[in-house]
């Protein structure tokens, strides 16, 4: 463990947190992507099924539980519980344009050709799309709350403090794991275009982020 | 296929 990945695990357990209370304390989902959430929920199913078989640490441990059970409160609140005011009309973003290429990367390319290894490949490789669809819903509706844009800096922020982290463990204990690094990158890329409004506009204006 | 990695990162 390294100072890095200590702030991107905070960085990500904040960025959920902020968009769980969002939702919770105004009662709406409104301007929010359940798409991207259900998305969220799928990819720490997929990387977590080593919950119960691996000891890692505990620190490990609890923080898969809570991001399943934060992320599948998120998914529930937005289709259960506050069904009525989800913007199903805006979030249309067609999510097996991600799937179909992320499931057929994850068998082309991974360690093992095992059930695991599979799973765990395309968790890596969804999470790094799996902001698409929200992201795509801001564009359409052409505006975001500003505290949903505090939820995606944080959500951004974390994947480009473990891009550090790889950094600092290569560097320092020479392990790297191409396919996260290469798919965090590729993550923290499509969150550039949102930081550069965010820092211009949100941090500035202090209020809505409307798009150009 | 190379050496699966240890999974310590979330």
């Amino acid at each position: 463990m390294n100072v890095f990945r200590l702030a991107g695990d905070v960085s990500h357990l904040v960025a959920i947190i902020i968009l769980l209370l969002k939702i919770w304390r105004s009662k709406s989902c409104a301007g929010i992507s359940g798409k991207s959430q259900v998305l969220f929920a799928l990819v720490f199913t997929t990387r977590y099924l080593d919950l119960f078989t691996v000891f890692i640490s505990v620190y490990n441990t609890v923080m898969k539980v809570v991001f399943l059970a934060l992320s599948y409160a998120t998914v529930y609140l937005i289709y259960m519980r506050f069904r009525n005011s989800y913007n199903s009309e805006n979030d249309t973003f067609r999510v097996e344009f991600l799937l179909v290429p992320v499931i057929g990367l994850s068998f082309l390319e991974n360690y093992a050709f095992t059930p695991l290894e599979i799973l765990w490949t395309f968790s890596i490789f969804l999470e790094a799309v799996a902001i698409m669809p929200q992201l795509f819903m801001i564009t359409k509706t052409g505006e975001a709350e500003s505290i949903t844009t505090h939820y995606l800096f944080f959500l951004g922020l974390y994947r480009a403090l473990y891009i550090a982290n790889w950094v600092w463990r290569y560097h320092t204990e020479s392990f790297y794991d191409l396919i996260a690094i290469v798919s965090g990158v590729v993550q923290t890329i499509f969150f550039c275009d949102f930081f550069y409004l965010y820092f211009t506009r949100v941090l500035r204006g202090r209020g809505k982020m409307t798009l150009p | 296929d190379e050496e699966a990695k240890p999974k310590d990162e979330l």
